[in-house]
């Protein structure tokens, strides 16, 4: 998270941390994102967080074994005290597209179901008509993560440091979603081939400063409805630009979960 | 001197005919045809000498116990007889025929000429006497006849009267009526029926004859032609016949056997009886407390068998056994098959747990018998109840909680989503 502040222990009880270790590697591969809790047994997050790295076309999940998911995580060093769980199941999308990260949403299923208290809760997805349209321009949502907090920091500087540049305190930032038009005329008037779909909305400030970043994939972008007072996760981070992280100009972009709701529903068999 | 005829038809002439018969001479000529047969006889001539009362000469026809007629003469006249035109008709298949002549002769007399052919007996129109006649249908044929019977019946070994079949006859219900064959009409004749009414031991029959009762009696020897018999155990009852009823018979055992023999005449209504059968009684039971037996009666007797139930909201209660009803049975020994049970209350037990939930006691002493309450809860914030907020449920009568929304089943609590249990900062605006 860029420009974002320290989180307290209980504002983000859906907030999951996902750490994979792909063994089909040599060195072992590592990495982390977040996801969103959504019942005592199902998470949400990105499809690209729990795809196989490997160099080629392909998307199929990482072996669910060489996958963990920690709940009620505050600050990542005290992840003994934290709730973990194993994973049962993996079901990224089945329309995940490698190239443009269309449809970046996967589901995990929990070995063992985990128990609602004051650090653990799920997060609501969109029902009311208003969600389902996804979020309007200008709206403020709010996005956690144990991602990158320093934008100078290159991605070699991370390995090398052992991941210790990564913030250790889970951050939060508060951003404005961006007018599709917008975000999508930005993009694509780059050199790239960049594609902002309708299964996907843009977040961030055009003067930059407070943004996502690397390691907060699959957090969940969440907006208040203001009826209920319910959180709801309107979006997951997905991807940006080449550009560092919080640049001017540069915006966040999110799967639009308002899209997923029946999917969600479809896989999880629950309403 | 007989000539013997045995022909079915043939032709007898008087000696010398047509010359004039012989002075002093008697001839019998002795016609036989077979049984079903009649005789036939006319003259196709005749001229003997006449006489008062036929004294001189004759033709005498008879048979083997009656003279049939006496001809002599040309014509009839007041004293003696011609045969003319007439035929001569035998009542059986023989006739005899005898020629007389006398010492002298006043004229010329040239004798007789006749024939003779079996004719047809036709039994079924000849034969009224009951003794003889065909029972239900008669069938004549040339030289016979036979009887046949109604569908039904079978033709006795007299092949004339028909019976019927009715020697296994088998009774084994508590009650019954039993009659005679074809009763009200007359009841078959050379028929032996058995009837047997078998029960379980420790039923006694009665039996009840209705007043309507005609078996054929004599005036003065006891039921020579049809009766009933009755035999209940060592004891025997009847013979019974005549128009008198012998009404109630308490047979004092649980087996009977009703034998009745008809004879080859008479035409007679026969008889109705209606049996019951009771055993011996039992005490009188007592609905248990909260409970009632069915059905209520003055008095059980063997077989006779009662539900017990409870009223709603309790159970019977057997050999620590639960179930909705129990029935015992009046034994033959008059005990019942088992006492009558208890009725206790449906207990529901303890309500089940709910994941994330628990449960309050409605009713005092934290009671789980019917009518008792219970409401479930949810671990309130972090999950909610559905369908609905709230979940009661009542004891009821099969001893299951239930709940007017739910029934059975049990809701369920769900996480609540999307309401951190720390608020999240207020909104800087920048």
């Amino acid at each position: 998270i860029i420009g974002g502040r320290n989180a307290e222990p209980g504002f983000f009880p859906w907030q999951a941390l996902i750490v994979v270790e792909d063994m089909s590697r040599v060195p072992n591969d590592k990495w982390f994102g977040s996801g969103a809790l959504l019942s005592e047994s199902w998470v949400l997050t990105a499809a690209h967080v729990l795809r196989s790295q490997r160099r080629d076309k392909t998307v199929i999940p990482v072996s669910k074994e060489h996958v963990t998911v920690y709940l009620a995580l505050h600050d990542v060093r005290n992840k003994m005290e934290a709730v973990n769980r194993t994973v049962e199941r993996i079901i990224l999308h089945e329309e995940f597209d490698i190239q443009n990260y269309n449809h970046d949403i996967a589901l995990v299923k929990l070995k063992e179901k985990v128990t609602m208290g004051k650090y653990v809760m799920p997060v609501c997805l969109p029902q009311f008509e208003h969600e389902l349209e996804g979020p309007h321009p200008n709206t403020l949502g709010l996005v956690a993560g144990w991602g990158i907090s320093n934008p100078n920091i290159t991605m070699d500087e991370i390995i090398s440091s052992g991941m210790r540049t990564l913030s250790d305190i889970l951050q939060y930032v508060k951003l404005p979603v961006v007018l599709h038009a917008e975000c999508k005329t930005s993009y694509e008037s780059r050199s790239g081939n960049y594609s902002v779909t309708e299964n996907m909305f843009c977040a961030g400030y055009y003067e930059g400063g407070k943004d996502t970043c690397l390691g907060d994939s699959g957090g969940a972008f969440v907006i208040q409805d203001p009826g209920t007072r319910r959180w709801v996760a309107q979006g997951l981070v997905s991807w940006g630009g080449p550009e560092e992280c919080g640049s001017k100009q540069v915006y966040g972009v999110y799967t639009k979960v308002s899209n997923y709701v029946d999917w969600v529903e479809q896989k999880t068999g629950s309403s | 001197d007989a000539v013997e005829l045995t022909d079915m038809f043939g032709e007898i002439q008087s000696p010398n005919f047509p010359d004039s018969y012989p002075s002093d001479s008697e001839m019998t000529w002795n016609i036989s045809v077979p049984d079903g047969f009649k005789i036939k006889l006319y003259f196709m001539h005749f001229d003997l000498e006449s006489s008062y009362l036929c004294e001189y000469d004759y033709v005498k026809i008879e048979t083997e116990d009656q003279e049939l007629a006496t001809f002599c003469g040309r014509e009839t006249t007041d004293t003696e007889q011609a045969p003319g035109q007439q035929a001569i008709l035998s009542p059986g298949p023989y006739m005899g025929l005898t020629f007389r002549s006398d010492f002298s002769n006043e004229e010329r007399f040239t004798g007789f000429d006749a024939h003779y052919t079996a004719v047809d007996v036709d039994e079924c129109l000849e034969k009224s006497d009951e003794e003889l006649a065909c029972d239900h249908y008669c069938h004549n044929y040339i030289g016979g006849y036979y009887c046949s019977c109604r569908f039904g019946y079978i033709l006795h070994s007299d092949n004339r009267t028909c019976k019927v079949e009715c020697s296994d006859n088998l009774y084994t219900q508590r009650s019954g009526v039993i009659t005679s064959a074809d009763f009200p009409s007359p009841y078959p004749k050379s028929s032996d029926c058995l009837y047997r009414i078998e029960l379980e031991e420790g039923f006694f029959i009665t039996l009840n004859f209705e007043d309507s009762f005609d078996v054929e009696d004599h005036p003065k020897v006891t039921c020579p032609y049809d009766h009933i018999k009755i035999k209940a155990g060592q004891k025997e009852f009847g013979p019974f016949c005549g128009e008198k009823s012998p009404g109630r018979i308490e047979t004092q055992t649980n087996s009977v056997q009703i034998r009745f023999h008809s004879d080859n005449s008479g035409e007679n209504r026969g008889w109705k009886l209606s049996y019951t059968a009771i055993g011996n009684p039992c005490p009188l039971v007592q609905p248990p407390i909260n409970g009632k037996i069915e059905p209520s009666q003055a008095k059980y007797t063997f077989k006779d068998q009662v539900v017990v139930s409870c009223n709603t909201g309790y159970k019977v209660l057997k050999d620590n056994a639960e179930s909705d009803s129990f029935q015992i049975e009046c034994l033959k020994d008059g005990t019942w098959s088992n006492k009558i049970p208890v009725c206790k209350i449906a207990d529901c037990k303890a309500p089940p747990e709910l994941e994330h939930g628990f449960v309050t006691f409605s009713t005092r002493n934290n009671l789980t018998t019917y009518q008792a309450a219970i409401q479930y809860h949810c671990q309130h914030p972090y999950y909610h109840m559905a369908p609905n907020s709230t979940a009661t449920y009542t004891c009821d009568a099969l001893g299951q909680w239930r709940s007017e929304e739910l029934g059975t089943k049990l809701p369920s609590c769900r996480p609540v989503c999307g309401r951190p249990a720390r608020p999240l900062p207020g909104i800087i605006k920048r």
